[in-house]
């Protein structure tokens, strides 16, 4: 249950949400534009709290934690691509890359490495040194998704993370998650607009009006 | 020809195009990620200018009007929808979408009545006074489609302006900008990786490493 304002300006972000997502899912959100897809998302991944109800993560409540515990849960477990990217403005894509590294205090001749794989995976490896007013709308989205992947979560919430991909593209960043997924148990929770890449998932939820309103593999919702 | 940087850094965003675009026509712009449909939708928008050759906008040539004469052309022939919508952060939707209307010295009633006018074609009304932070992503995508439109722009460049929305608001939005284009006779030019869409319009254009390789209508291209 997530409420903003009250009164006239009262808005039901989420009404009355119940779901469980396990270990090594490949869980797609689906649903009309405000029906609270990223709200639901932002509070699975512990960067914002539900208005009533609670929210367990591996069994904990994370509402007993305190902000020092739940950004160091964040940045051990969980990768987040952010429907606007949230990119660093005047920094390169790979100290944009970088930057779960440095919070994790891996060296720097490490850091370099593994994030310009992961700059590789995505394709922008020839992009390295390109600050986001350099690069095209898909090649920050694809930082971004560099970005969550690059410190290997245990979970990655990924919201509309190929919105501005093209189709060939798209395929490739849906083959690199269904990969890290299947070899690497990565729990996988996306948001996404288009039905094509639902199939890519094990099971699918459908939100409405702050609503889950169907929930089951791809073939049947 | 659109070349940023130089050395080792060089970049040819536009590796040389010749396209015209006529009157009345909706043309659907597609091709891969970084391959310089924006850098191209800003020179047609006279946002930015090439590094070589000429834009002319209905037989004149951008490049003979000064700074001012630019922005009044911007001002009073056309619409953008950019692909990272923005918009003004700590302003409600209604005064963002009431933008183009103050430059044009609409009076403060009539830009109120036509700005809602615009949030409800986009299915907004009942999200005015909601700041962007207080939006969904689809919802700010929105928002930027009716600033867009509430000018009544000669021409609209919409750069993947459904990027963000589920397939039915999608729909709606298609239906939208080709009614305008049927009986306003408005220009568009619309940047889109989602190739259901591309039947909306007459002509298509498919962009490869900052050229044009294919321009014709959808079912052949
Ligand atoms: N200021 C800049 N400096 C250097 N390179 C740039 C700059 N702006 C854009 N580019 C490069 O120009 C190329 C074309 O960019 P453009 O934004 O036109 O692509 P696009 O077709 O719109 O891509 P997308 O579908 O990802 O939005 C990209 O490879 C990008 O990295
Ligand atoms: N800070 C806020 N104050 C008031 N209302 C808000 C706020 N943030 C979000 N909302 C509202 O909550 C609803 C759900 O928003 P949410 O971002 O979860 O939608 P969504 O499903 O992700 O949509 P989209 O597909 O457009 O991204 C929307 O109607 C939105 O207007
Ligand atoms: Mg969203
Ligand atoms: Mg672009």
């Amino acid at each position: 249950m997530k409420v903003y304002g009250s009164g006239e300006a009262r808005v039901e972000a989420l009404a009355g949400v119940d779901v469980v997502i396990e270990r090594g899912q490949f869980v797609m959100v689906m649903g009309s534009s405000g029906s609270g897809k990223s709200t639901c998302m932002n509070i699975l991944g512990c960067l914002d709290t539900p208005t009533e109800g609670e929210y367990r993560f591996a069994g904990v409540d994370v509402a007993s934690l305190d902000r020092t515990q739940l950004a160091l849960l964040r940045r051990n477990y969980l990768g987040f691509v952010f429907q606007s990217f949230n990119l660093l403005p005047r920094t390169s894509a790979l100290e944009n890359v970088e930057l779960p590294l440095v919070y994790q205090r891996v060296s720097a001749r490490k850091r370099r490495d593994r994030a310009l794989e992961a700059l590789r995976e995505v394709g922008l490896a020839d992009r390295a040194e390109h600050t986001p007013a350099q690069l095209s709308g898909g090649q920050q989205q694809r930082v971004a998704i560099a970005r969550a992947l690059v410190s290997r979560p245990a979970i990655l919430f990924a919201d509309e993370p190929t919105g501005n991909l093209d189709t060939e593209r798209s395929q490739e960043i849906m083959h690199l998650l269904t990969t890290l997924n299947r070899e690497r148990a990565i729990t996988i929770v996306m948001v996404t607009h288009e039905a094509e890449l639902a199939v890519a998932a094990s099971r699918v939820l459908i939100f409405r009006d702050g609503r889950i309103i169907a929930d089951g593999p791809p073939q049947q919702v």
